[in-house]
């Protein structure tokens, strides 16, 4: 573990907070997408159930958890709790466009032609274009809740993160993770225009708005 | 060099 890793992780667990956060005070999930949580959801059950065979340690343990439970949970107020706050009109992002290709890509590359890293491969894949429902969204309305803009920072900090993180772990133990890494790199790029906007705009205390 | 998955990575 390195501090790269540790923040990164912390940062994704903080995303998860703030989105719970968001939903909870203002008592709606306007803004979220849902095709994006739902993703994610796949993403933490296809990648973490290997919980269930395989021991790498109680932090591991721990984080893993959470993240199939939260996601879930956060699933779970957007579809009952909340549900009349969700607007499914704006979130139209064809989600059958990125899990066909991805699973063709986790057909190809993967560590082992075996069931379980094959879904290891797809995760991987799925999470780094994961987000771009939630992204589309927010192009269509552009603009965005303050907070909303918080967690999607915080999301994408923890992928940022791992970056460096990779770079430290060459150097450092001689070991490097190709698959994990390209996509890494797709994720955080998708961030980018995102990540701009942020910091020209709500850092500086001004209101999240993309330009027409 | 080492091409391998990272088991304790999220």
């Amino acid at each position: 573990m390195n501090l790269f890793r540790l923040f990164g992780d912390l940062s994704h667990l903080a995303s998860i907070f703030i989105l719970l956060h968001k939903i909870r005070t203002t008592r709606s999930c306007r803004g979220i997408s849902f095709k994006t949580q739902a993703l994610y959801v796949a993403v933490f059950v296809s990648r973490y159930l290997d919980i269930l065979w395989e021991w790498v340690s109680l932090y591991n343990f721990v984080m893993k958890v959470f993240f199939i439970a939260s996601s879930c949970f956060i699933l779970y107020l957007m579809k009952m709790k909340y549900r009349p706050t969700h607007d499914p009109s704006i979130d139209t992002f064809r989600v059958e466009f990125l899990v066909g290709p991805c699973a063709l890509l986790a057909l190809i590359f993967n560590y082992k032609f075996t069931f379980t890293e094959v879904l290891w491969s797809l995760s991987i894949f799925l999470e780094s274009l994961a987000i771009l429902p939630q992204l589309f969204m927010l192009q269509r309305t552009g603009e965005a809740e303050t907070i909303t803009t918080h967690y999607l920072a915080a999301l994408g900090a923890y992928r940022a993160l791992y970056i460096p993180n990779w770079i430290y772990r060459y150097f450092s133990e001689g070991v490097v993770d190709p698959i994990a890494v390209t996509a890494g790199l797709v994720q955080t790029a998708l961030y980018a225009d995102f990540f701009y906007v942020y910091f020209t705009t709500v850092i500086q205390g001004q209101k999240f708005e993309l330009p027409a | 060099m080492d091409q391998q998955r990272a088991k304790d990575e999220l």
